[in-house]
């Protein structure tokens, strides 16, 4: 084997929330080389417009919907929940281990609860009627579709009827578990059969870490 | 209609963290 000498910068300059990959593996469905590759993939898109390391909300939402200024509701939200520390950037750990759940074989239960937190607006512990209708609405005046307001009304209290079993107004996280079992599609989101091939993207790295492994 | 709210959001919001790996 020739060399395999990485040209990636990843190898001497650090971010400043970098972790431990072997930590990160630890602690999520990635293996170390796959947390390495997602070490990649980190830097490219932290340093996309501001070159500190870090996931700025701006660089997510470029890398989401390629641009940086348009307001979108969701990816607010998930960016939030990948910021734990609620910092105002998603550092490496955070990175790694938020889209842990986004992996193929991350626990099911873990889906379901990111994605209560998902439609939980205001961090109540509750999906309430009225933050559902406003998120709906929001949604659809920034993808230009339209629905009148009788029927968003309609199915807003349609889901309600079906997901508000204890009939008080909310959706709890037992209820959403209930519905989502009763309707699989609401979490398809959840999972990206791409980072089970993460590694593939990122071909050189491999050879690199292979290399590493094997001294 | 089957259609609920959450699908709707789902449809509308383009949520999809696979274009985070677009550009490699």
């Amino acid at each position: 084997m020739g060399c395999v000498c990485s040209t990636s910068s990843s190898e001497k300059v650090k971010t400043p929330g970098y972790e431990d990959p072997t930590i990160l593996a630890s602690e999520t469905p990635f293996t170390v080389s796959e947390v390495d590759a997602l070490y990649e993939l980190y830097l490219k898109l932290s340093n996309s417009i501001i070159e500190d390391g870090l996931i700025h909300k701006e660089e997510f939402q470029l890398a989401l919907f390629r641009n940086k200024n348009e307001k979108n509701l969701f990816a607010d939200r998930i960016f939030d929940l990948f910021d734990v520390k609620r910092n105002g950037v998603i550092e490496f750990g955070e990175f790694v281990r938020s889209l842990g759940v986004f992996h193929p074989n991350a626990a099911l239960e873990d889906k379901i609860a990111f994605a209560f937190r998902l439609y939980d607006l205001r961090q109540t512990g509750y999906i309430e009627k009225q933050e559902l209708k406003e998120m709906v609405l929001a949604l659809l005046h920034e993808s230009d579709l339209y629905l009148s307001d009788e029927m968003i009304e309609s199915i807003v209290d349609k889901t309600f009827e079906d997901a508000d079993t204890k009939e008080d107004g909310r959706i709890d996280e037992d209820e959403w578990k209930a519905f989502v079992s009763q309707h699989p599609s609401l979490i398809k989101n959840m999972t990206l059969p791409y980072l089970k091939d993460i590694t593939l993207a990122f071909p050189s790295f491999i050879a690199r870490t292979e290399v590493e492994d094997s001294e | 209609s089957n259609l609920n709210a959450f699908d709707i959001i789902s449809f509308s919001s383009g949520f999809d963290l696979s274009s985070l790996f677009d550009e490699k």
